[in-house]
């Protein structure tokens, strides 16, 4: 049942090479998955500005359409106002944990380098050794490097703050109960029958179009997500045979072969997004003009589209929410590790500190 | 994404 703990071992020009793959192959993948979430984003946008489905769903003119209804349960059920409220009080709490840690190790640094310049006045050439300050750059730029990265959480705080307080009003509405979601929608008198029409069918038909494109991205996000290839075995044989590892030309080659296909079919989906939304687009515009525009229906409109887009915000600030959280926790385990550095090398000199003041004060 | 990578912070001694 031998297990050799030196299997993974590799030269370190190959773990190095490893390494640059790992960030070209990361940059190629939170593109594409980049590109498809703006693309969908911008779809559900759109889709919300013209009021579909709803508007063709919205027969009897006062009752809650059913995508509305299908929204607020979603959200409701994904925990509604309580969890965001939840974890929006909670960050500021994890920033200052995280502040803490990084302040109180900086100060014990510092306060041990107090001590080793007063003893080095006190006792001039005899107190020979290294000096803290020299001993401790590395740290105090590790501990740099975390506050600059602090600080732009900070920034990312105040964006997901605002995003919140500009739609948890409508959040805050689509969460109600069914009915009192149907008395917060001004009704209409129905709209003029116009299920039978050309143009309904026809907006249907591509409202379908464009849901289906959304789930292929689905799909197609967990297959690049999940698209694997052992590059070590390839960086070791280069290495073996030529000596050196041209790491660019194998990677590049590489990545190519494994996300080239999905290249392709993100570019395909961003295009007949582009094209279905055109269409839509043109059929809203025959729609709108087929239905009669009063003052009710128009202010029944404008709430529908508001409640729609509630939900579109609940789901990116809830997304925004759960990556801060996420953010401050792995922090505070890096910060962790920080600490103990700190704390065992300070722990270090002042036992080096009581020897050498043993032996200046017996000599 | 809207937070820092933590990448950086995460790369140990030895890469350095």
């Amino acid at each position: 049942k031998f297990t050799d703990l030196f299997e993974k071992m590799v030269p370190l020009a190959v773990q190095q090479s490893m390494t640059v793959y790992n960030s070209r192959k990361a940059e190629i993948v939170n593109r594409l998955i980049g590109q498809m979430r703006e693309a969908t984003n911008l779809s559900n946008g759109v889709l919300a500005s013209l009021n579909l489905p709803a508007a063709l769903e919205d027969l009897s003119g006062d009752s809650i359409p059913q995508s509305i209804l299908e929204k607020s349960r979603a959200i409701i059920q994904q925990g509604g106002l309580q969890s965001i409220d939840q974890l929006i009080k909670d960050l500021p709490e994890l920033l200052q944990r995280n502040r803490e840690i990084l302040d109180e190790s900086l100060r014990i640094l510092d306060e041990e380098e107090a001590t080793d310049n007063d003893l080095r006045n006190k006792f001039g050439q005899r107190w020979q050794r290294t000096a803290s300050n020299d001993l401790y750059k590395p740290l105090r730029t590790e501990g740099g490097n975390v506050r600059n990265v602090l600080d732009k959480a900070v920034q990312a705080d105040i964006v997901v703050k605002q995003r919140y307080g500009t739609h948890r009003e409508m959040i805050a509405l689509l969460c109600k109960p069914e009915a009192e979601l149907n008395a917060a929608i001004p009704s209409a008198n129905p709209a003029k029958t116009l299920q039978g029409s050309e143009v309904v069918s026809v907006l249907r038909a591509l409202l379908a179009n464009i849901n289906k494109v959304k789930m292929e991205r689905e799909k197609l996000e967990n297959d690049i997500k999940s698209a694997q290839f052992d590059m070590t075995s390839k960086f070791l044989t280069a290495l073996a045979q030529d000596g050196a590892i041209n790491e660019e030309a194998i990677s590049v080659t590489e990545l190519d072969n494994i996300y080239g296909g999905y290249t392709q079919k993100v570019l395909q989906s961003l295009k007949s997004q582009e094209e279905i939304l055109g269409n839509i687009q043109n059929s809203h515009q025959e729609f709108s003009t087929m239905r009669q525009s009063n003052a009710d229906a128009n202010q029944r409109e404008e709430m529908l589209k508001k409640l729609a887009a509630a939900h579109d915000s609940y789901v990116e600030l809830s997304s925004n929410l759960k990556e801060g959280t996420k953010f401050y926790n792995e922090l505070t385990e890096i910060l962790l590790k920080f600490q103990n550095k700190c704390s065992d090398i300070v722990f270090a000199r002042k036992t080096e500190r009581d020897e050498l003041l043993k032996d200046l004060q017996q000599s | 994404s809207l937070y820092p990578s933590l990448e950086d912070l995460k790369v140990d001694k030895v890469m350095k």
